[in-house]
């Protein structure tokens, strides 16, 4: 799961 | 996080204190776009839903709490405030904002990175947030005076995603990120929009002179 990747953005 | 992140999340927030302490200190909305506001309300609250699913860190924690609240207050007060409510240029601000929402969720639907709930709102919310501005630019440009603070907010607001912009390609370049077209080509249309402003902007304050957008 690549949710973390990006969704740590604002 | 890199420094262009940090900057970009301090310029988004700098942006929403600007527009409260105008509404605070000045008890005025004069000049600032309920639409705009209400979308802000609409993007925030589809993009953070992942606040009780996922836990990133304290500080991604604590922003997206800010953003929701302060996002909310600032629709109330323009809504709801026996004194800002009056300031509010309503006939001016008649930009139609719904039609924005629908378009932004069926390319949601159609473009997005994993078709699931939470995923497709993120990407919502992402096309959202790009167009957003849209009703606060026409505001703008029907506006004859232009105080300092809105200047500023809308400024600060823009150059938010622009820093945004650099993140990205530092995280592609340094960090070997994947290749994520939907928040870059969202974040450049969303940066691309305030082009004009920024010129206006920037020109006035070399010139020391009132900001004010040609019709």
């Amino acid at each position: 799961d690549d949710y973390d990747d990006y969704h740590d953005e604002l | 996080m890199n420094v262009f992140r940090l900057a970009g999340d301090m310029t988004h927030l700098l942006s929403i204190m600007v527009l409260l302490l105008k509404i605070h200190s000045m008890k005025s909305c004069a000049g600032i776009s309920l639409k705009t506001q209400e979308l802000y309300v609409l993007v925030f609250a589809t993009r953070y839903l992942d606040i009780f699913t996922t836990y990133f860190s304290f500080y991604n924690t604590v922003m997206k709490i800010v953003f929701l609240v302060t996002s909310f207050s600032i629709v109330w007060y323009m809504r709801h405030h026996k004194v800002v409510r009056q300031t509010y240029d309503r006939d001016q601000d008649t930009f139609r904002h719904h039609l924005l929402v629908i378009p932004c969720f069926l390319l949601a639907l159609l473009i997005n990175h994993r078709f699931t709930v939470r995923e497709v709102l993120w990407t919502f919310s992402l096309y959202l947030e790009a167009v957003a501005i849209l009703p606060q630019l026409v505001l703008l440009q029907r506006s004859r005076n232009i105080d300092n603070l809105t200047g500023n907010y809308v400024f600060f607001l823009g150059a938010y995603r622009g820093l945004y912009l650099f993140n990205w390609i530092y995280r592609y370049m340094a960090e070997k990120s994947q290749l994520r077209w939907i928040p870059w080509i969202s974040g450049l249309v969303q940066t691309a929009l305030y082009a004009d402003f920024f010129y206006y902007y920037i020109k006035s304050w070399k010139k020391r002179e009132k900001l004010q957008l040609p019709a």
